[in-house]
């Protein structure tokens, strides 16, 4: 069943959507969780070598998005409160 | 060069490093 790989991709793209908002946040969660399931999927639910590929490709993008993220977020907490 | 994919174990680690607060 794909239901894991789905579940990855709405969460991916509900993240970008989120990330577009300016929600970033709640993007950063769903970037978190869009590449959970994807690693699941990777892990435990067989793909063709190819698929799998893409798919931690699209993991490597989602985390390096999340981790500008996180840092951007740290550093605004950081900001004195207007 | 051709782009090294990333492998679990390390989108695993940097999920971890992510989720710490």
């Amino acid at each position: 069943t794909n239901n894991n790989l789905q579940k990855a991709i709405d969460l991916a793209s509900k993240a970008a959507q989120e990330d577009k908002a300016q929600n970033y946040e709640e993007a950063l969660r769903l970037y978190q969780a869009a590449v959970q399931y994807f690693l699941h999927v990777v892990k435990y639910e067989a793909q063709g070598d190819k698929a799998k590929h893409s798919i931690r490709a699209k993991c490597a993008e989602y985390l390096d998005r999340a981790e500008k993220l996180k840092e951007y977020l740290k550093k605004k907490e950081k900001a004195p409160p207007a | 060069a051709k782009k090294s994919t990333i492998s679990d174990d390390e989108i695993e680690r940097q999920l971890r490093a992510l989720g710490v607060d």
